[in-house]
């Protein structure tokens, strides 16, 4: 019985979907897809954000770093239940690890961690939501390309480090946008230098600098800072993009 | 037909085995791996390396930026072969990406990858290796379980960066090892502070840098500086606990 009708149908009310995706992990994605959320929650627009990057914690800790609760409700019978999920910082928390008690995270590996997304995506309340967002697990594997396939009209922004072999990580992320005829909203340079608390002094720190890629946008290692230039690509850039 | 009972036969002539976890990626691990291989081969030590992070680029790349090739030879029949390591500076690397031609990395997506990790396992030539060094993929899932499930004597080495939530990281990688009743070598701190290359200032990158365990060796983010502190972290410390 398959969920993916349910999905579509519960997914086509919302009119933006983004897909924030990484090459591999430590990039910064999971930061970089919360601080989109706030951004655009911000801007004026009602924002959901499905978390399926299953190899992280919960995407709440990096929207609001004490979370206080983050329990869903189900509402309805047991063959007709809608899932209402948590707000946090005012944006929809979708994620696997609210539906689940404590201790129980262990039994959704395997097959059953996407029978439990595709629940997730079929029937969570998101009336009223202007954009959903996507944090997908790092690499182009086959949980990235299942997650994919249950949203054909997401936009992706891709998230990178400048270490060594990050144009290949990023090539690969870009085909494999290409292949699913995802359109490519921003390429994000995550980790593009550290700047001296002392002296101020901009530095690289990953030696891989020489082998960037041209990206949209080049983020510090300085959550602040990096969070505000965010936001101004956010309403500069991204908006505009959206909206034509 | 398991090739388990051929595994432990071909590793039980390997008197060390060390095993580098991540509890994420991105956080050095393949790094850090590349660096105790060239560190014991420094020291007089034969090494041998398996590439068992799908996830990442091929570690010969971290032992060596510019490698010139990459290519196992098989010898034997087909019912009765032997895989013919390639030497990295010296180092022999077990790894899939060198017995598949290019463009034929995806055939082992899926169970086919374990499959051809118990080949490798299997049927490399190791005669005359001090020591193996493996490079797990990140994180605890069922892979890594998987991969430790067939080194079940190793010693085990954890990597992690002092970011949010880094002592949940390195809590389960450590709840791991134990469960599977391996010996935890050493617990090691990457990208531990930044170095201005301006006014020689060192300061925190990441905020989690409160949340720290207590880790056996601190490395900086500086690949030249960091290689030393590790090499002279394995000669102090690492041998000796490999010796008693
Ligand atoms: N621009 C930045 N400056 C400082 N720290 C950052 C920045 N971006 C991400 N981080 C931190 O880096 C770590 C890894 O980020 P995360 O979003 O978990 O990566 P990924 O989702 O790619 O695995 C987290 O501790 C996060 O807070
Ligand atoms: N101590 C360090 N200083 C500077 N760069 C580092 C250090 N450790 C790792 N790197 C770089 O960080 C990036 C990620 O490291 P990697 O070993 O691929 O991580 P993982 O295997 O955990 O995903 C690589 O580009 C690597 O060269
Ligand atoms: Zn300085």
């Amino acid at each position: 019985l398959s969920l993916f009708p349910k999905i579509r149908e519960n997914l086509s009310q919302i009119p933006v979907k983004i897909a924030v995706m990484s090459g591999k992990g430590g990039v910064g994605k999971t930061t970089v897809c919360a601080w989109l959320a706030l951004s655009l929650k911000k801007l004026g627009f009602k924002v959901a954000v499905f978390d399926a990057d299953f190899t992280g914690p919960n995407i709440a800790y990096a929207i609001k770093e004490k979370v206080v609760s983050l329990k869903a409700k189900a509402v309805g019978t047991e063959d007709n239940y809608t899932i209402i999920p948590p707000e946090v910082d005012g944006i929809k928390v979708v994620s696997s690890s609210m539906i689940l008690d404590e201790g129980k995270a262990l039994i959704w590996r395997g097959p059953l961690k996407f029978k439990l997304f595709q629940e997730l995506l079929a029937f969570s309340d998101l009336r009223d939501v202007d954009i959903l967002l996507i944090d997908l697990p790092p690499g182009t594997g086959d949980e990235s390309l299942n997650l994919a396939q249950m949203i054909p009209d997401a936009k992706v922004i891709i998230v990178y480090q400048p270490a060594t072999l990050a144009v290949e990580d990023v090539k690969r992320s870009m085909d494999f946008a290409k292949t699913l005829n995802l359109e490519i909203l921003a390429i994000v340079e995550n980790f593009s230098y550290a700047v001296c608390p002392k002296c101020g002094e901009k530095f690289d720190i990953f030696d891989g600098a020489k082998l960037k890629v041209e990206p949209d946008l080049k983020l510090p290692i300085l959550k602040e800072k990096a969070f505000e230039e965010l936001f101004d690509f956010v309403q500069k850039k991204v908006i505009p993009r959206l909206k034509k």
